[in-house]
């Protein structure tokens, strides 16, 4: 079956497109099939893929798998990486468009959940959401669609502040709307030696205990490979970077 | 009069709200009487000045001007700072709300600037939005309601990718929905010694000229300083942080 993966945090900048995009392709080097669905109308799990952001995410969220030539459709859009297992559907600022639609037509929690029956043929063994720093209708039912949720927060006061914000919607989403799925865990992003920092690590380790993940450290690689449409693993395969990514995905292997 | 100055990116995590609350309290500190609008569900405004969030960007943005009940009502909401000459229309989650009622409402490109003749009798000499990391009808809103628009970006490659897509929505304002306003600058931020930063600052010149302005170093204080729920000038007034963001105020006080 699929395990559903959705990477979210309302604060912007803190890690989610590179954990989307270097956790999927690390659980290819694992041999797993991997779809990763760029909801955030940046479109950035193409550019650091060296691809160009299109309608996919579109054609996704607004087409209703109800017949077999609406499945055809939306499959058509689901592009090759150039990396084996690893397949994306690209987004771009027409997601926002598609985003609007749905908040108008009001459609249910359970809306993207639904969407995936697209895919079944396809025999994906992890799909990832990577989704926008915002609230609203599209990140709630990006979260709900998911199995598992992985919240990357950068190791400063502001991320931290934010961050309360963003687990108290999980939580709402499984009192009040049967969410059925939970917190893979925090992932602590940005993570460097300053006081903030370890002061930080401390804080959410004290507050979420054993929910907080072992951290992605500070590193220019990081930033670096997006110039190069590269993942950690094509840009920097030794660095610290690439084995704590990697680290992140044997623990997705293990749910 | 008042100038309306509205700092916007979609890319998150850029300095959005570093800028507006650093801008905002160098400019009082320059005798002018500034009032800040927090538009970012998020709320971070307050925090950063060490306050709560509440709702007053909702009711902000949800009371039309249309009596002076209602004008005496949404004034309510402005908030001292503790600072002289600053104060704060604060915002938070219900922020997303307010959002999406504009929407459903199709209200016009000119809705925010209309929704400013609540505070004609305020003499406020700057009016600055602070605004979330999302493309939509807030933002626009708030980019059409500026004289002025600051958009910070980091200096690394996939904040300069999504640059471009902030930069082409300011332009389809000008060409397409007559705004009269027009782009102080590009502000680079988290600018550092690194091969990367120094490129990319070096390629922001390159497109964009004399719209780039000086650059606001990374620095661990601007970080820090959030905790404590101070402005740099408060926390370290006399760091080169607070100097760059001196100078930022220095320009805005010549248009
Ligand atoms: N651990 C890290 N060390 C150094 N740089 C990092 C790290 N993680 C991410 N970055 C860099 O920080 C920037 C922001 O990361 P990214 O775009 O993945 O965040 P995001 O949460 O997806 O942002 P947005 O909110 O805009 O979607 C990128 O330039 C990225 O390369
Ligand atoms: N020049 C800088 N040097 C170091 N840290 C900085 C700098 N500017 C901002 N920061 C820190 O980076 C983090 C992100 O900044 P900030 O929250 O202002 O960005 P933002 O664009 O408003 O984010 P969002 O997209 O979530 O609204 C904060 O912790 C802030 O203190
Ligand atoms: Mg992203
Ligand atoms: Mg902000």
């Amino acid at each position: 079956t699929t395990k559903i993966i959705t990477i979210s945090n309302q604060k912007g900048g803190v890690g989610k497109t590179t954990t989307a995009v270097n956790l999927a392709h690390s659980l290819t080097l694992e041999n797993k099939q991997v779809l990763l669905i760029d909801l955030d109308p940046q479109g950035q799990c193409a550019t650091k893929l060296g691809m160009d952001g299109q309608m996919g995410a579109y054609y996704f969220l607004t087409t209703q798998p109800a017949s077999p030539s609406e499945v055809t459709f939306v499959r058509q859009w689901i592009r090759e990486t150039g990396r084996d297992d690893l397949k994306l559907i690209p987004g771009n600022s027409m997601t926002s468009s598609a985003q609007m639609i749905l908040s108008v037509q009001e459609q249910p929690i359970s809306y993207i959940r639904n969407l995936l029956k697209t895919f079944t043929r396809d025999r994906f063994e992890y799909i990832i959401f990577d989704t926008s720093p915002s609230v609203g209708g599209l990140q709630e039912r990006a979260i709900w669609a998911a199995d598992l949720v992985i919240v990357p927060t950068a190791t400063e006061f502001a991320s931290l502040d934010s961050l309360s914000k963003t687990i108290s919607t999980i939580q709402t989403l499984r009192d009040k709307k049967n969410w059925h799925g939970g917190l893979l865990g925090i992932l602590p992003t940005f993570y460097d030696n300053t006081r903030e920092s370890r002061d930080s690590l401390v804080d959410l380790q004290g507050t979420f205990q054993d929910k907080v993940l072992s951290p992605i450290h500070r590193a220019t690689v990081l930033r670096e490979c997006w110039s190069e449409g590269k993942t950690i693993f094509e840009y920097a395969a030794d660095s610290r970077s690439a084995e704590e990514y990697q680290l992140l995905a044997d623990l997705v292997l293990k749910y």
